[in-house]
């Protein structure tokens, strides 16, 4: 059965899809089968994969649903009563062992309604559980917060990964995503894991980078990963051609580092 | 009567909570009486001026408010519904003409209820002009999103300024954000004008980054600010030192280029 992380931080721009894109593509180089499903209404992750956001309305209409009676709005939440559920709308992508669950106009919708009543959370949870026979491994890139998506993200992952920006903020943010994770630990998730602090856009020149490196190592010593990703530009690139970094620049410092994690979180020590 | 402008993305990490602390010392330090209005429940803005966040049950349970009768979770709209709304919460900073709104913890709970209530936004919007006759411009804030909390700052503001990380995702996102804001102003605030696009983070020695300048003054030759805000690790250092720019290394570029803002939005040519 493959593994499911989601990708959270209510910080903005630590890092998110920018790990979810190039770990997930950093898996399927590795040869195991990897979904990235991008939960944001950004849609980052999927144009980070040079895929383009769609609308399960229009999808929906392909396939003449029933939804269409119900309004626009329900697209997606019609899409999970159906047997399919969310294997009819995943696509394959150019890149090796690397398939996408493109993020959707409706998803903003669900933004406003909150977190999504029980009745599709249950449905959410087993069209995940068959997402996991599908693939080795699932990653979940979330939007900037900590309401209703990355819940939903959350309540069908094994794990949670937080990426942390190697400056002040996104270190004082640690504080407050870690108890909404201890929250559900205590209540809905007891299983529910932190695979680990994600140390990002590390400037090794900058005092700020040091001295948020050294406190996030010293506090969370079993919580934070080895691998350090370090501020390089090739990264920021790589998004804007739409190809994950091994695709772009393979030598850069951004593609090692990746790579590192990648091997880290497959467990090839 | 105060200008009040809102600083919105949806992206995050483009330097909202950077240009809202700098924007509003700036204006203070030009004489102007200046409100920080923190609308982030991660409270970033807060600590950028040395305050931290603090939640209305604490605050109202010291002036035995009736809210203590209907739950904590209401604390914030009981606080709309008194005579002396958002007033009393207001902090005078040690920083000159600087007053601060500090982010509180209830407003999370707000994100988990969408977008609020007409009934409360009525009492938003009065308890926003009465703040009008006492300051003379007013900065708010916001979460990376365009849901409830963005939706309640922009019922009530002159102009939303946009930051624009010089970067592919954040130039992505105006695609996201311009369309929420025609819309708002083809409904319910005809009169909601775009302040400006602020170009930030600009690092002159990348490709890429001179990439964005050039697609947005292209495009956007009239909203786009002539100031754009270079990269300074001075700025983020400052904010882990609880200090406005001006106050942690005035002579910085960080510091020069907000004052180059400040000026600009005040309309001294
Ligand atoms: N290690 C890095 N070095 C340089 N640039 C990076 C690095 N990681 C990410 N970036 C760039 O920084 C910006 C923010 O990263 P990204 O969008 O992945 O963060 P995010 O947490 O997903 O943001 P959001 O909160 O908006 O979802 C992007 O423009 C991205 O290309
Ligand atoms: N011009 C700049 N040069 C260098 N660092 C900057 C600059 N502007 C902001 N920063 C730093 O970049 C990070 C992101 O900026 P900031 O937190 O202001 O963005 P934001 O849009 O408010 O983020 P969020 O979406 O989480 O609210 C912070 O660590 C901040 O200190
Ligand atoms: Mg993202
Ligand atoms: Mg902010």
């Amino acid at each position: 059965l493959g593994r499911c992380i989601t990708v959270a931080s209510q910080k903005g721009g630590v890092g998110k899809t920018t790990t979810a894109v190039n770990l997930a593509a950093g898996i399927g180089l590795a040869g195991s089968k990897a979904l990235l499903l991008d939960l944001d209404p950004q849609a980052n992750a999927t144009s980070g994969v040079g895929e383009s956001k769609y609308t399960f309305a229009s999808q929906a209409q392909r396939s003449h649903s029933r939804y269409l009676e119900r309004g626009k709005n329900s697209a997606f939440l019609e899409a999970l009563e159906m047997e399919a559920g969310l294997l009819p709308f995943i696509l394959e992508t150019e890149f090796e062992n690397l398939w996408a669950f493109p993020s959707f106009q409706e998803l903003s919708d669900l933004q406003l309604i909150g977190s999504l009543q029980s009745k599709y959370i249950n449905k959410w949870k087993f069209h995940l559980e068959v997402l996991r026979k599908h693939f080795d491994f699932i990653l979940m890139d979330c939007p900037p917060s900590l309401g209703g998506i990355p819940t939903l993200a959350l309540s069908s992952s094994d794990a949670v990964m937080i990426p942390v920006q190697c400056e002040y903020y996104a270190m004082e943010g640690l504080s407050q995503i870690l108890p909404v994770i201890e929250d559900l630990q205590a209540t809905s998730r007891p299983d529910l894991k932190i695979a680990g602090l994600l140390l990002t856009m590390y400037a090794s020149e900058l005092e700020l980078a040091n001295e948020v490196v050294g406190e996030i190592q010293k506090y969370f010593p079993r919580l934070v990963y080895r691998t350090i990703i370090p501020r390089d530009v090739a990264l920021a690139e790589s998004a804007s051609h739409g190809l994950p970094i091994f695709y772009y620049q393979p030598l850069s410092r951004g593609a090692w580092s990746y790579l590192e994690l990648t091997r880290e979180v497959l467990g090839h020590e």
